[in-house]
């Protein structure tokens, strides 16, 4: 089963 | 001060359509190149980044940088008070507690006013790096709308597979599958309707179809959408603005 990734994994809050 | 007018009132209402479903309170970012914003939708799946460029108003100043805390689904409500050939002008203080839209009939019979309250907006801001992306794909607006919204009654999700020379679109559910085949072709007379495809790597992504319908919500805005994918990583939809853009930046669906 595929799970939904989120942009949180990917771009750094700043 | 800001003052930005646009030609057209229907630009603004467009701009605001494409996002308002996917975010709701955001920061409108005034300098003197133009407006940006960049807002996250509550699940962080999807990032919105607008960018419109002095050169999409006929007329743009903004002195010191003014930061515009905006409810959209008030804002669309004003906005949607002008007739779209109207002109639009936004109009904000230094320190602003409100806007002023401004819409003027171009017979000049007709000016309405509507003052919208701001808010204190904290939003989070995620920085975003260039990428190297494996492929990008080019195709009207439209037939993409339309690939998302058939196969968005199949299933909640959708694959692009990216091979040489051909994008797949693919769904697949309990009532079945569909699939729809995209390969590049040039439209001399009508260069919108051309679909370009490069291709470093072949992809094969996953994306959830409930968040493509809300990026779909910008076709009106640009005759293509520039689709760029690599794998694993969120992908970049491009809207091209007449000065500008309007992106969205979507996280995939994959096996950890």
């Amino acid at each position: 089963k595929l799970k939904q990734q989120s942009l949180l994994s990917f771009f750094a809050p700043s | 001060m800001l003052e930005g007018k646009f030609d057209e009132a229907s630009l603004l209402k467009k701009i605001i359509d494409a996002i308002k479903d996917c975010v709701q309170l955001c920061n409108f970012n005034c300098t003197e190149k133009g407006i940006t914003l960049q807002a996250v939708d509550d699940s962080r799946v999807l990032l919105v980044s607008l960018l419109i460029g002095e050169e999409a108003f006929t007329d743009y100043r903004c002195d010191r940088n003014i930061t515009l805390g905006v409810d959209l689904s008030s804002f669309s409500k004003m906005i949607k008070c002008g007739n779209n050939e109207d002109f639009l002008t936004l109009i904000a203080e230094d320190s602003p507690d409100t806007v002023l839209v401004v819409f003027e009939d171009k017979n000049r019979e007709r000016i309405s006013e509507y003052s919208l309250k701001l808010m204190d907006i904290d939003n989070e801001f995620l920085k975003i790096d260039d990428m190297d992306y494996d492929s990008v794909i080019t195709m009207p607006a439209g037939e993409f709308a339309k690939i998302v919204r058939d196969l968005k009654n199949l299933s909640e999700s959708l694959g692009i597979l990216v091979t040489k020379d051909t994008v797949k679109f693919l769904s697949e559910g309990d009532i079945g599958s569909g699939s729809v085949v995209v390969k590049p072709f040039t439209d001399l007379e009508k260069p919108e309707n051309s679909v370009k495809v490069s291709l470093k790597k072949p992809v094969n992504l996953t994306f959830g179809l409930k968040y493509l319908s809300d990026i779909i919500k910008a076709t009106n805005l640009a005759e293509s959408v520039t689709i760029k994918i690599a794998d694993k990583v969120p992908a970049l939809f491009e809207y091209k603005l007449p000065s500008g853009y309007l992106r969205f930046y979507l996280a995939p669906k994959f096996d950890e």
